[in-house]
């Protein structure tokens, strides 16, 4: 028996958001710990890794470790019939081939029950060692968006490049070039507006600029973003979620041959 | 010429 209930609805909302354009199908692993997955994008360029503790929920029952393929873009579907304000509740029946999603008004007068079947997906898992980093970029989650925006109007790869005077993202293509750099700014007076680097030594890697425009739909989930760089290794792109978890991208750098 | 590489080129399925 599965049953999660996740007072912070909109949480859950704004994850699928995030992620049902990168991954089609998706199998949802529930244990003690938490509500966790890790799925790649078909090309196998991009992954992601999503972590939602169990304390972060109101109500957490998981009998025992459970697997759920779900096709992604079906349960968004869902998850938009939500009220922002909806608590919302995972079910499962042991042995079941759907989930049930539970929305409740904040007043309860309004409990809405959708069901969904449940895929059987065949999905590896990559082993993800934690690492040390070159270079950790911690900076405003929608400068971060407005840059990888901009930058995509202009060329279709991003370098980005830290070096002790700050961070620089460039680009080029056919109309011109694009720089922007970003220097480290902790003396602003919100926490959530600084930009701060810490480098062991600089590094500079390509990014297809695609994925990265992907990532950013998880903006709405936290103000700051970490960028996690180390010479020819893939990208970490994470977005805390308030008391829960994590949402992760890893994206594999383009590198010259 | 820049080669796009691949998650399962760095990390190793479990």
């Amino acid at each position: 028996m599965l049953e999660l209930r996740l007072v912070q609805g909109s949480l859950l909302k704004k994850v699928l958001e995030a992620i049902k354009d990168l991954v089609n199908d998706a199998n949802f692993d529930c244990s003690a710990t938490g509500f966790s997955l890790q799925a790649m994008d078909s090309s196998h360029v991009a992954l992601v890794a999503l972590l939602l503790r169990s304390e972060g929920f109101e109500h957490y029952r998981c009998d025992r470790n459970l697997s759920m393929g779900m096709n992604l873009g079906n349960m968004a579907k869902m998850l938009k019939c939500a009220g922002n304000d909806d608590i919302i509740t995972l079910k499962a029946d042991d042995g079941s081939d759907t989930v049930t999603f539970m929305f409740e008004s904040p007043t309860q007068d309004k409990i809405s029950d959708f069901e969904m079947k449940l895929m059987d997906i065949d999905s590896e898992h990559l082993g993800i060692p934690e690492a040390e980093y070159h270079a950790i970029v911690r900076m405003p989650s929608s400068e971060f968006g407005r840059i990888c925006k901009d930058l995509s109007s202009i060329g279709d790869t991003v370098v980005i490049s830290v070096t002790k005077e700050g961070v620089k993202f460039s680009t080029r293509g056919d109309i011109g070039t694009a720089n922007i750099v970003c220097r480290q700014n902790n003396t602003v007076d919100k926490p959530e507006e600084a930009t701060i680097i810490e480098m062991t030594e600089p590094v500079s890697l390509t990014f297809a600029l695609r994925y990265m425009n992907s990532f950013t739909k998880a903006t709405p989930l936290s103000s700051i973003v970490t960028l996690s760089l180390s010479s020819d290794l893939p990208v970490v792109v994470e977005y805390k979620i308030a008391e829960m978890g994590y949402i992760r991208f890893y994206l594999a750098p383009k590198i010259e041959e | 010429k820049l080669q796009q590489k691949k998650m399962t080129g760095f990390f190793d399925k479990r």
